[in-house]
């Protein structure tokens, strides 16, 4: 998957951190320090349709169907997460209970183009 | 050739200080809600850094020693693999009658599932005396939530399982847990919290748990 720089439009995966004590969070999280709020950015022309962030092979399909069906603009492809990661969270709930859990799917670690 | 403004909308670029204020607001609203929280915590009383360390130390230390007791406090799938897993620690706050008080909240609606609940207690008793220790509910005409009889190894922590008596105290949705201890064979204040002004010897009470929220439907597979 390619991270954002300034050079491209295609698909990528914008990198972009939270620190709780610059929002005033870290008196009730106890772990992470922060939170990475990643997300997904760019264009998917055809030729890049299912591009890996996923199996190669689903492009070779996906490529396959175009070349057969001769598919112009009609469909898109879009530019979405295709790898995640939990979030573990350490905080203080209102009784000053500690509470651990961990949020599925919370990080973006991919992207590519459905 | 980068052309200005998002290339996936085609809106235009949001000024730096826009795009903060618009992420910050956006994660603050993903963990909130993840978490099942209306707003920030607005953490009342804290308690002592030793005894959070304390605990945490324990539990770890509690994974080396007795794995499926405690387990660690990183990572734990729940028993539903598409539930979300909750690891509470809750410290007691001392009452005058010697009482142990323990605060819960729940959100309305939500069922909290416990799977375990252990009560972690320092002992103060000689080595090799003989002690039975037990656990009870108060309120509930006293139910007898746990019973140990064990060797002392001297002055020490130990655990007691609440289950599954525990269960129906959160399933009631009541807020405060009060629990009382007897103890044969122990000597004068050996459960006492006198002169632990640290507060690295106050006991407190672990649960695993996942949260169903209303209308949930638990597919067994």
């Amino acid at each position: 998957s390619l991270s954002c720089n300034q050079n491209s439009n295609l698909c990528c995966r914008k990198d972009y951190y939270v620190d709780f004590r610059d929002i005033g969070w870290n008196d009730w999280i106890i772990k992470p320090e922060g939170y990475q709020i990643n997300y997904c950015m760019g264009q998917c022309p055809l030729h890049v349709a299912g591009t890996p962030g996923m199996a190669a092979s689903f492009h070779t399909a996906v490529f396959n169907l175009v070349k057969a069906n001769n598919i112009q603009t009609a469909g898109h492809s879009c530019c979405v997460p295709t790898r995640r990661r939990p979030l573990s969270v350490l905080y203080f709930d209102r009784n000053s209970n500690i509470v651990k859990t961990d949020i599925p799917d919370m990080i973006v670690d991919a992207c590519g183009c459905s | 050739e980068a052309k200005p403004g998002c290339p996936s909308c085609g809106m235009p670029t949001l000024q730096p200080d826009a795009e903060r204020a618009f992420l910050v607001e956006l994660a603050k609203q993903q963990i909130l809600q993840k978490l099942h929280l209306s707003e920030k915590p607005n953490v009342t009383h804290s308690v002592p850094r030793t005894a959070v360390a304390n605990a945490l130390r324990r539990l770890h230390l509690g994974k080396a020693r007795q794995e499926g007791v405690l387990g660690s406090l990183s990572g734990w799938e729940g028993p539903e693999m598409d539930e979300q897993g909750y690891e509470i620690i809750s410290f007691a706050e001392t009452e005058t009658t010697g009482q142990l008080r323990f605060q819960f909240t729940r959100t309305k609606g939500q069922a909290l599932h416990i799977f375990q609940a252990h009560l972690w207690l320092y002992l103060r008793a000689h080595r090799g005396s003989n002690l039975t220790l037990r656990v009870f509910l108060v309120g509930q005409r006293g139910a007898l939530l746990s019973e140990r009889q064990l060797e002392a190894r001297g002055t020490g922590w130990h655990t007691f399982s609440l289950l599954p008596a525990l269960q129906g105290f959160f399933e009631r949705q009541e807020r405060t847990l009060r629990l009382e201890l007897a103890c044969e064979g122990c000597q004068p204040n050996a459960t006492a919290l006198a002169d632990d002004a640290s507060g690295s010897h106050q006991p407190f009470l672990v649960a695993k748990a996942t949260i169903r929220e209303p209308g949930h439907r638990v597919a067994k597979r």
